[in-house]
C-alpha cells in the first residue's frame, strides 16, 4: 500500500547495512481523542513473507517496547554507549519471525493523543482495546501479513497487556470464518500475573535468595495482606525497610548486576 | 545503564525524522518509561488467571517464563501464580539445555509451557540472549525445550 511505501525506513542514523526491510510510523486508534500508536517492524532477515508476525510488548504500565524489546533485548541493533552509532544483535529474533513493536499505550515513548487527559485516564481495558483496533487497521495497511501466523511476546506489565490483548483478538475473531488476525499463542516473560500470589511469591524470593533478614521476612508476613486494596503501615515500613536498609544498592531487576549510576 | 542510550539515540532529531517519529511535535522528550502515565494507571485487573483459563481453553499456545535473577517479578511469584491454575502435568519437571549448559527448568502443563531461564534478569533477552533465543525457538516450532 502506498502508506505502507511511506512508512519504509531506508536505514536509521548510525546503522551498519542490513539486509532486512524495516518500517515505521502512526495508526491512529481514535479519531475523536487523536491518539495514535508508534510501531517498529524489522522484517525477518530471511524469508520474511514464509515467516510467523510477533507482536512484542514490553510493560510498565507506560514503558516503551521500542527502548526496552527493540532495542536491548530481541531486535536486531543495540545502541552504542554515546548513542551515535548501532551494533548488531547476536541474537535477534527476526531471524526467526517479523518482528513488530508497539509503543502501548498512546502517550508512551512516540505514541500520542491529542487529549491530554488521556495520559491520566489510562487502564487495562483501553489499552487492551486500542491494541486490537491497532492490529486491525495495521494490517489494512500492511495486507501483506493477513491470515499470516500471528504470535504476541511481552514481559513484566505485559503480563497483563498480552492475555488482556489476546483474549480481545479470539473475541474478534468469532466473528469471522476466516479471521484475518491468525492468532497462534503468547509467550510471556517475568509476567505480572496475580497480585496476591505475585506478592507472596516475590517475599519468598526476597528471603530464599538472602535479600532480606529472617526477622523483616516475619514482619512483611505479620502485617501485609496482600489481598487488601491498600497496604497497611506497618506493612508498608516493613517493604522499605528491607528495600532501603537489607537490599543494599543492588539493580532489583537483576540481583548479582551491578547498579546503574 | 544501557536504557540511556535508548534516550540519546531517540531525542535526536535525525533519529526520529528516518523513523517518521514524532510528527506531530509531542510537546515532551521521548522517554523510555512514562512517569505520568504509571501513576495516573487506572484499572488494573488483581489477576489475569481467569483470562488465563479461557485462553487455555481457546487452544492457544501458551508459554510463560522466568528469569531467575530478577527480584520484581520473581520465579517464585510466577510459580506461585501458575500453581493455582491446577494443570494437569504433560511433561514432568527437567532441566532444558543451552550448549552444554543447564538453560533453566521447564514443565510442560495441559495448554501451558512454564521455563526458568537461569542467570536472567527482568529483561531475559538482555542478560541471556543465546537462551532467550533458544526458548523463542522453541515456543515457535511448539517443540519442549531441550533436554540434552
Amino acid at each position: 500500500t502506498k502508506q505502507q511505501e511511506l512508512d519504509r525506513i531506508s536505514a536509521l542514523p548510525g546503522q551498519p547495512p542490513v539486509k532486512f526491510q524495516q518500517f515505521s510510523g502512526y495508526v491512529t486508534v481514535n479519531d475523536n481523542h487523536g491518539r495514535a500508536l508508534f510501531y517498529w517492524l524489522t522484517e525477518a532477515t530471511t524469508t520474511p513473507e514464509k515467516k510467523p508476525l510477533v507482536l512484542w510488548l514490553n510493560g510498565g504500565p507506560g514503558c516503551s517496547s521500542v527502548a526496552y524489546g527493540a532495542s536491548e533485548e530481541i531486535g536486531p541493533f543495540r545502541i552504542n554507549r554515546t548513542g551515535s552509532s548501532l551494533y548488531l544483535n547476536k541474537y535477534p529474533w527476526n531471524t526467526e519471525a517479523n518482528l513488530l513493536f508497539l509503543e502501548s499505550p498512546a502517550g508512551v515513548g512516540f505514541s500520542y493523543t491529542n487529549t491530554s487527559s488521556n495520559l491520566k485516564d489510562s487502564g487495562d481495558k483501553r489499552t487492551a482495546q486500542d491494541a486490537l483496533i491497532f492490529l486491525i487497521r495495521w494490517m489494512s495497511r500492511f495486507p501483506q501479513y493477513k491470515y499470516r501466523e500471528f504470535y504476541i511476546a511481552g514481559e513484566s506489565y505485559a503480563g497483563h497487556y498480552v492475555p488482556q490483548l489476546a483474549k480481545k483478538i479470539i473475541d474478534y475473531n468469532k466473528s469471522y470464518s476466516r479471521p484475518i488476525i491468525n492468532f497462534k499463542g503468547f509467550i510471556v516473560g517475568n509476567a505480572v500475573t496475580d497480585n496476591y500470589y505475585d506478592s507472596i511469591g516475590t517475599v519468598t524470593f526476597w528471603w530464599t535468595h538472602s535479600m532480606i533478614s529472617d526477622q523483616t521476612y516475619k514482619s512483611i508476613l505479620k502485617y501485609c495482606n496482600f489481598t487488601a486494596e491498600n497496604s497497611s503501615k506497618e506493612c508498608d515500613e516493613a517493604v522499605n525497610y528491607a528495600m532501603n536498609h537489607e537490599f543494599g544498592d543492588i539493580d532489583q531487576y537483576s540481583i548479582y548486576t551491578p547498579f546503574c549510576m | 545503564c544501557t536504557e540511556n542510550y535508548a534516550e540519546k539515540y531517540y531525542n535526536r532529531p535525525d533519529v526520529q525524522k528516518a523513523l517518521h517519529a514524532n510528527i506531530t511535535g509531542i510537546p515532551y522528550k521521548w522517554t523510555a518509561c512514562s512517569d505520568i502515565l504509571i501513576k495516573n494507571w487506572n484499572d488494573s485487573e488483581d489477576s489475569v488467571l481467569p483470562t488465563y483459563k479461557e485462553l487455555i481453553k481457546a487452544g492457544l499456545r501458551i508459554w510463560v517464563f522466568s528469569g531467575d535473577t530478577d527480584s520484581v517479578v520473581p520465579v517464585t511469584a510466577t510459580r506461585f501464580s501458575l500453581s493455582h491454575l491446577n494443570l494437569p502435568i504433560k511433561t514432568p519437571w527437567y532441566p532444558w539445555y543451552s550448549g552444554n549448559q543447564v538453560g533453566g527448568w521447564t514443565e510442560v502443563y495441559q495448554g501451558l509451557t512454564f521455563a526458568t531461564v537461569r542467570g536472567a534478569g527482568h529483561e531475559v533477552p538482555l542478560f541471556q540472549p543465546k537462551r532467550a533465543y533458544i526458548l523463542f525457538k522453541s515456543f515457535l516450532a511448539g517443540r519442549e525445550l531441550p533436554k540434552s
